[in-house]
């Protein structure tokens, strides 16, 4: 009702909703539901979702959104297709096999693909693409879980957990204050938010950045003189970045890493 | 280079079809990542420190885990903000394990548990998937991660 539309319309919505099976998808007992929640009618703003509900007895798991961050990625790609979501795309998208540590084993996971200009997420206004911020981002991704709590009224009151990683560092915990402010406002609170888990998390300019330069040198991966010119140069409290700053950070990146992959410092980067 | 299957999956039709995805016609292709997007981002808050105060008055299990091989948002950027939230440790840094194996370390405060995972990049799950599943069964169940 929230959401402006009937019950019956809700669960209609639902239904369609449904994915019977995505092609190349080896069967599977647990039911999945995507498609779209209007978040802003006036600029046209709806948000994609994709459902894995629990593996066994999903009525009685819990509830995760996860978040992946960015900002500008995509949920459905990285946490649903290479992380914690059950299925897995063989090489060249010809197909799906099985995450045997999919955290559908324990829980409803459902993914979203925020904000407006992710993945399949839209925006009918196009100028908004580039108005894009952490604010309207946590405003939008609450108004997409009260719509979307109304389509699947049975998720109301269950535990729920916000998870997610990178710039969701930022979406997770900014989401969780307005669900918490939400509720308090809230004769009749719905949202029951029982946590948050966020992994490798942007969280502090400041110490983000101290920490980073810190880890390079510490896994020898940058020299002392470049440890010390970075320390030397970047003003790590101001959002702004000086000219040598920006020098010693590329020189560190282009002629000392080498040609790693800076999210996995081991593997080998994808050629 | 799993990016680049999701790439080639997400953009068959029969897939955006069985998904009810693309139902506007968006007009680009599906990607992992908006170059848009992140070049023309606008407001970004500073620090999340103040907020996690706020959610750890309002009673909420907040864990914090990190990747030891990541050097985009590496283990000790995550170890000095949190150092600098000034928490009681309640249980203190010890090993947990998975498999028989060191899985990363740990240590409880109150308020928020921090998880390292041994021999993880950016996104955990991917290159660590029995630890991660480990890690969230033990978040779930608000339980210390496992001492052996």
């Amino acid at each position: 009702a929230a959401a402006g539309a009937g019950v019956e319309e809700c669960e209609e919505r639902a239904r369609n909703d449904r994915v019977e099976a995505l092609p190349g998808q080896p069967p599977v007992a647990f039911a999945q539901y995507s498609g779209y929640v209007t978040v802003n009618e006036e600029r046209g703003r709806a948000l994609f979702y994709w459902l894995t509900e629990a593996a066994g007895d999903a009525a009685r798991k819990p509830l995760v959104l996860w978040l992946n961050g960015g900002p500008g990625c995509s949920s459905v790609a990285y946490g649903a297709s290479e992380e914690i979501g059950p299925f897995r795309i063989k090489p060249n998208g010809t197909g799906l096999f099985l995450n045997k540590y999919s955290w559908n084993r324990e829980a409803n996971l459902l993914f979203l693909e925020s904000p407006a200009g992710v993945g399949f997420s839209y925006t009918n206004t196009t100028s908004e693409l580039k108005t894009s911020g952490d604010e309207r981002t946590a405003q939008d991704a609450l108004q997409f879980l009260i719509n979307w709590m109304s389509r699947f009224p049975q998720y109301r009151h269950r535990d729920f957990y916000i998870a997610g990683e990178s710039y969701a560092g930022h979406y997770v915990p900014q989401l969780a204050r307005k669900i918490v402010e939400y509720n308090k406002a809230s004769s009749y609170p719905f949202i029951n938010l029982k946590g948050i888990l966020v992994g490798n998390a942007v969280t502090d300019n400041y110490y983000d950045n101290i920490g980073t330069v810190t880890y390079w040198w510490t896994h020898a991966m940058i020299s002392d003189h470049t440890y010390k010119a970075i320390l030397k140069s970047c003003n790590f409290t101001s959002a702004n970045v000086s000219r040598a700053c920006s020098r010693a950070m590329n020189y560190a990146m282009n002629h000392e890493f080498g040609d790693i992959d800076q999210y996995s410092i081991y593997t080998p980067s994808c050629a | 280079c799993t990016e680049t299957y999701a790439e080639k999956y997400y953009n068959r039709m029969e897939v955006q079809k069985a998904m009810h995805a693309n139902t506007t016609g968006i007009p680009y292709r599906w990607t992992a990542c908006s170059d848009v997007l992140i070049k023309t981002w606008q407001d970004s808050e500073l620090s999340m420190l103040p907020i996690y105060k706020m959610l750890m008055k309002a009673g909420l299990r907040i864990w914090v885990f990190s990747g030891d091989t990541d050097s985009v948002v590496p283990v000790t950027a995550t170890r000095f903000v949190i150092s600098h939230l000034g928490l009681k440790t309640k249980i203190r840094w010890y090993p947990w394990y998975s498999a028989g194996q060191v899985g990363g370390w740990s240590e409880v405060y109150e308020g928020l548990t921090f998880a390292s995972v041994r021999g993880a990049g950016h996104e955990v799950p991917l290159f660590q998937p029995r630890r991660a599943f480990r890690m969230f069964q033990a978040f779930l169940a608000g339980e210390p991660l496992p001492k052996s």
